[in-house]
């Protein structure tokens, strides 16, 4: 089974 | 900012409305951005139109605009496909007047739409240098996220040097479509193009692909570049104006 991961997991607030 | 064919701004709204229902627009002399993120925070679009790409375009201060791409969508629905349109926000409105003008000019239509208060979160995205960039043609990658959501609800990406794999599985069983690179390109916009420096193998939900595919009709290429445990970036290019460009996290496993 794979869980979906995040976009600000990888990219930063700005 | 006036442009002659306005569908083509038909088209980047119709991208991007059913990922965004409202997002908001960055108005500067040098064009128009924007930035947004779906709901659920899994997906990015980032869209930039350059000034030099209108056929007219002022900006006397800088603005952002906060905007329903839903209702703009409607009303873009009311533009004739040859029609040009003319977009304008005046000083201290509260509303965006959206103006298109038939080719023969003898018709023209006027809509203003309530401009909204957005929040809006801007992410940083890094430059990335890519594993791997695939080119192909945008009707055979809105083919090919259509096939694989018969499937299952995550498509597995696979490139090799010889080409690029694409597969799902699910109750029904499992699927997969392999492209193989294009050694004889007669036709650009036909190729199946890929860069690779190294083998990349990454999961994603195809609900979201799906969506980037309705960006599709902007340009009859489109370009997916991929590095593991980095989200995809989908790019469609708007001619000699500028890009729209989708990011995706991947799913991983639990």
């Amino acid at each position: 089974p794979s869980i979906q991961n995040s976009l600000p997991f990888y990219f930063e607030n700005d | 900012a006036r442009l002659l064919h306005g569908s083509i701004f038909a088209k980047v709204i119709e991208g991007l409305r059913e990922l965004v229902n409202e997002a908001t627009w960055e108005c500067s002399g040098n064009g128009i951005t924007l930035q947004a993120m779906d709901s659920s925070h899994v997906a990015l679009v980032s869209l930039v139109m350059r000034s030099e790409g209108f056929e007219s375009y002022r900006c006397d201060r800088n603005m952002s605009l906060g905007i329903s791409l839903v209702s703009m969508s409607k009303v873009l629905k009311t533009m004739g496909k040859d029609d040009s349109l003319t977009i304008r926000v005046n000083d201290d409105s509260d509303s965006i007047i959206i103006a298109m003008e038939s080719q023969n000019q003898d018709k023209f239509a006027d809509y203003e739409l309530r401009l909204m208060d957005l929040d809006s979160e801007h992410l940083g995205i890094p430059d990335t240098d890519y594993s791997c960039a695939i080119k192909m043609p945008s009707s055979e990658f809105s083919r090919i996220c259509r096939d694989m959501s018969i499937m299952g609800d995550s498509v597995l990406i696979c490139t090799t040097k010889e080409g690029v794999k694409f597969s799902a599985k699910g109750d029904l069983g499992q699927g997969s479509i392999r492209l193989v690179q294009t050694t004889n390109i007669e036709k650009e916009e036909e190729a199946v193009i890929i860069e690779m420096k190294e083998a990349v193998a990454l999961t994603f939900a195809v609900r979201y692909l799906s969506m980037f595919c309705k960006a599709a009709p902007l340009s009859p290429q489109v370009g997916l570049s991929l590095s593991e445990d980095t989200p995809l970036m989908c790019e469609f290019k708007i001619a000699e104006m500028g890009h729209v460009r989708f990011y995706l996290a991947p799913k991983i496993e639990d």
